[in-house]
């Protein structure tokens, strides 16, 4: 699911940091 | 001591949303009602205005009348104007989404459940969050966007070609009834963390973590409604009931989204929001 969602983890993931839209 | 602790509960969640979301309810409806007179929107209401307002979508603070460059001949044509439009709220909703992971990741227990499930819970539960949080910018007539600064009518929304113009009337529909409710902001917050921490999404691989964590919500949430609306008694049964209204209205949405995809060859949706959608319903 992670691998299909690689954003989302990405935004779950980073804490503050903007992420890259 | 419990409803102490739920209270606790309800005002970090208020504050987690204060802090994530930049447009409250609070505000919006201030700028609908026109007691912002100073800080009008700029009104979209047909070809002409979203001609001269759509450099401005997504903006956060809009240059004043004088500061506003002339509109000249290099206009785009009015099709592509719409297009750009609609790529412009993709952009809006894609921030969004990372708004409401971000209130997610606030909801104690949440980050402490198995990744997969935190991801699961998000894809889930965010078009009806942002369904949610899209009917406190709305009234019977249009809706606010571009962060409260341009309110754009519901009858030139429904003028858009087909099927872009059929798509918003529905929402526009639960908005309205769903305001009737007359939730403010803590209450929002509450109902937010409960749509998200909900244990009956596909998938889910421990749903009994959080069953409990959406069980404390609702008892914090059924208190928060007592507390606020003493005059509503039936309220948190009505709120609870919107939940199976809106799984409906995001089924709908997804499935339009669906045959978009099949008509609008140049119609490409946002990487976030495919990921969302994709094998949702």
């Amino acid at each position: 699911l992670k691998e299909k969602h690689k954003i989302l983890h990405r935004l779950l993931q980073n804490s503050t940091s903007p992420v890259d839209l | 001591p419990e409803s102490a602790d739920l209270r606790a509960l309800a005002k970090h969640l208020y504050e987690s949303y204060l802090k994530s979301f930049p447009l409250t309810k609070a505000k919006a409806r201030a700028i609908l009602s026109g007691k912002n007179s100073d800080n009008a929107p700029f009104v979209i209401h047909d070809m002409r205005s979203l001609m001269e307002g759509e450099q401005f979508v997504n903006c956060r603070q809009i240059p004043t009348q004088e500061h506003r460059p002339v509109m000249g001949a290099l206009h785009p044509p009015p099709d592509e104007a719409e297009l750009r439009f609609l790529h412009s709220c993709q952009f809006r909703s894609a921030e969004a989404v990372s708004e409401v992971t971000e209130f997610a990741k606030s909801i104690p227990g949440f980050v402490n459940l198995d990744l997969n499930d935190q991801v699961t819970l998000l894809k889930y539960a965010m078009i009806e969050v942002l369904f949610i949080m899209m009917a406190a910018l709305m009234n019977k007539d249009g809706t606010l966007i571009s962060y409260g600064q341009i309110f754009m009518t519901r009858e030139f929304l429904k003028s858009f070609r087909k099927p872009f113009g059929e798509m918003m009337e529905p929402k526009f529909e639960f908005s309205i009834k769903f305001n009737l409710l007359e939730l403010d902001d803590s209450d929002m917050a509450l109902f937010l963390s409960v749509i998200i921490l909900s244990g009956d999404r596909p998938g889910l691989l421990n749903v009994k973590p959080v069953e409990d964590i959406q069980e404390t919500l609702l008892r914090s949430l059924e208190l928060q409604l007592k507390m606020n609306h003493p005059d509503s008694p039936q309220l948190f049964a009505k709120v609870l009931q919107k939940m199976t209204d809106l799984r409906q209205l995001v089924s709908d949405h997804v499935q339009s989204i669906q045959l978009l995809k099949q008509t609008e060859i140049d119609m490409c949706l946002h990487p976030l929001l495919q990921e969302i959608m994709r094998d949702l319903y």
